[in-house]
């Protein structure tokens, strides 16, 4: 008879976070109205949790990759050792793509790949953060009523609703456009 | 977008970071929480909307 498997617990490894921690947000505000509010909440939002933000507004196409790369080029060359990385992306966007203020659209993945672990040494192995607050296509969700029951869901006073695509999690075996073995 | 308060993602993100304690996935789970419960109204309809969180930490991230 087979022994029965005793699960243990997760190992509680964590990332240093005793070094240096910078951020960069690149927000377009022209014809974004609110941008502003969201700009001073996260100014707010760096100033708490430590993080040296550097923020440019309105960059065109080519500014989001001069920026991302600039950004690279600090961490490297900052004096102390870098903990981790936080960046904002905010503009007008499709799949994949942001909209410069200039209407030139740049690859979200040629922005990312500024900081991944062959592109920038002092960041290798250690945490970033990307935030994109932009669109990703057109398609809006009306959403579903909780519970199944339409009946018994149209009864209630506040009908409760929920969006189609949350509680999944997506686990692939490799990257998009990588092989797995 | 509202047009004097900000977006849902980023005034959602900024007041969980600062007020909640957590490793950055679970934090980013209240996120997906809070946003799904809200109901966004746009042309007299409501909406829905939630964040995707996709990770490759390999550690948990603790920013407080």
């Amino acid at each position: 008879m087979e022994a029965e498997i005793q699960p243990q617990p997760l190992e509680e490894e964590t990332y240093d976070m005793s070094g240096a921690r910078l951020a960069l947000t690149l927000c377009v505000t022209e014809e974004r109205e609110g941008s502003e509010a969201d700009l001073d909440a996260l100014e707010r939002m760096f100033r708490q949790l430590r993080f040296e933000n550097t923020t440019k507004e309105n960059p065109t196409g080519q500014q989001f990759l001069e920026e991302m790369r600039t950004f690279q080029e600090t961490l490297d060359g900052w004096a102390e050792p870098v903990s981790c990385a936080f960046v904002v992306l905010m503009a007008h966007g499709d799949e994949g793509l942001l909209k410069g203020v200039d209407e030139e659209m740049v690859e979200l993945d040629s922005l990312f790949a500024a900081l991944n672990n062959k592109n920038c040494a002092a960041l290798r192995g250690k945490p970033k953060l990307f935030m994109v607050q932009a669109c990703r296509g057109e398609h809006r969700d009306l959403g579903e009523a909780i519970g199944g029951d339409q009946v018994a869901v149209m009864e209630q006073e506040h009908p409760q609703t929920i969006p189609t695509f949350t509680d999944t999690v997506h686990v692939y075996a490799t990257m998009e456009g990588h092989i797995a073995y | 977008r509202h047009d004097k308060d900000g977006s849902s993602f980023i005034q959602t993100v900024a007041d969980v970071f600062t007020k909640k304690k957590g490793p950055v996935l679970e934090l980013l789970t209240e996120v997906t929480r809070r946003m799904a419960e809200a109901e966004l109204v746009q042309e007299g309809r409501v909406r829905k909307v939630n964040p995707e969180i996709m990770s490759t930490l390999r550690k948990r991230l603790y920013l407080q």
